[in-house]
């Protein structure tokens, strides 16, 4: 379960409150994944007491997209850290998938790779199977293909540290590189952050999605998880 | 070795001091819910008079929401998202697929502050941890009643890191950010945050 909560001193207008906290929501607790499933519980409120002499921020405020954006970083930061948490997690992965026709068709496939136990398994193992991303891709529950060309998909991973080179293509314009530096995608997995980029070739919109490996641990932990 | 990873994270991850908003205090204990006897009972209250706070919140979609789900939904269309002056979490019962008797028991921890902050329907709650048990009612009132009693309440780092503390079920390191910031006019106000989770995590709220 999430459970969270973000508290300020600001005097906010309660339907300018709200739509802060849904904005900031869709672009950082509504995307992740430890595990692929949706508590009966998910809660994130926010609280405004005013407690500060300002003016009260509405949604016509000159202050309004500014605080906005920090509550949005706020948050983004607050959700990583769930990851990072994740069950048995020894990965934190970012899946970018950018370029895309719609954001939702962006997020449908970065959300995808996320919960696929065979790209977090293989992410656990450092094993450069990049073939399951594809999959993953390619089972997507989007509605139409107006963001998905087979002939026009870009897939890498990239470094999180200094080393280079940082990207390491695994599919370039619909055509897989058989010839991957198999040394230099370990070391990249060897990583405890990974970025993994999809570049779909359609549009401009992009959604960051972050998830994390699946371990024995996870297994463990949940197999008695009431006692 | 996940006593190292843990150990990792901890350092890592978790802040040593923090910057808290005006008018907030907080308080946490044991109150016995959890069986390895760590802080599994927070309270975040509001104790700005000075105007009615704002309140927002988004839900799970998951089509069985738990007690505290409901409940707190219903608060904020009850006042249209104004006046909540306090935030009840517990870990370790997410009082969760407990049906008429599971929403009794949110009401009852509900109204328990709500009279002991002087308000009614100012309550907001949370809850995590074991699904399809109910609310250990008699643990988790008596430890309302020794938080506002013995006067736990508090603002410092060590208050905010304990309440981020009792939200944690799997979790292996508490969850809370803080900052500063200036309005265009140079007025300052600080964000908090905090958030918790390990497992059972692909949320879609709205």
């Amino acid at each position: 379960t999430l459970l969270g909560f973000i508290v300020t001193d600001l005097p906010i207008e309660t339907t300018a409150l709200q739509t802060m906290l849904s904005g900031a929501v869709n672009r950082s607790f509504n995307c992740i994944s430890v595990d692929g499933d949706m508590s009966t519980n998910d809660t994130i409120c926010m609280l405004a007491n005013g407690a500060i002499n300002a003016t009260k921020i509405d949604e016509n405020s000159e202050d309004f997209a500014k605080v906005s954006a920090q509550v949005t970083e706020f948050a983004k930061q607050l959700a990583q850290l769930v990851v990072r948490d994740g069950e048995g997690a020894t990965k934190f992965v970012t899946v970018n998938v950018k370029n895309s026709a719609k954001f939702k068709d962006a997020k449908i496939i970065a959300e995808t790779i996320s919960n696929s136990m065979l790209v977090k398994s293989a992410l656990y193992g450092q094993d450069a199977n990049w073939g399951r991303i594809l999959c993953a891709i390619g089972y997507s529950k989007l509605d139409n293909l107006a963001s998905l060309d087979e002939s026009k998909i870009n897939v890498s991973f990239i470094a999180t540290d200094t080393s280079t080179p940082r990207e390491l293509k695994l599919v370039s314009n619909g055509v897989p590189q058989f010839d991957i530096d198999e040394a230099r995608a370990s070391e990249i997995l060897s990583l405890p952050d990974l970025e993994i980029l999809v570049d779909l070739g359609t549009g401009s919109e992009e959604c960051q999605f972050w998830t994390c490996d699946l371990s024995h641990e996870y297994v463990t932990i949940n197999g008695d998880y009431r006692s | 070795q996940s006593a190292s990873k843990t150990l990792d994270k901890y350092a890592q991850f978790v802040p040593k001091s923090g910057v808290f908003p005006k008018g907030y205090e907080v308080a946490s204990l044991a109150s016995g819910v959890k069986k390895s006897g760590a802080v599994d009972l927070g309270i975040i209250r509001n104790v700005n008079k000075s105007q009615k706070s704002s309140a927002a919140a988004v839900f799970t979609t998951n089509r069985f929401k738990a007690a505290p789900v409901l409940f707190s939904k219903k608060v904020l269309e009850t006042g249209s998202g104004e006046g909540v002056d306090a935030i009840v979490v517990n870990s370790g019962c997410a009082n969760s697929v407990t049906g008429e008797l599971g929403m009794q028991d949110a009401g009852k921890v509900a109204n328990q502050v709500n009279r002991l902050i002087g308000r009614s329907d100012g309550t907001l709650l949370m809850s995590t941890g074991v699904i399809g048990q109910r609310l250990q009612l008699d643990k988790i009132s008596k430890g309302i009643d020794t938080i506002f009693q013995e006067q736990k309440f508090s603002a410092d780092f060590d208050g905010w890191l304990n309440l981020a503390k009792s939200i944690c079920t799997t979790d292996t390191f508490p969850k809370l950010i803080t900052s500063k910031f200036k309005l265009s006019d140079g007025t300052e106000y600080t964000l908090t945050g905090m958030s918790k989770g390990a497992g059972m995590i692909c949320p879609n709220m709205a």
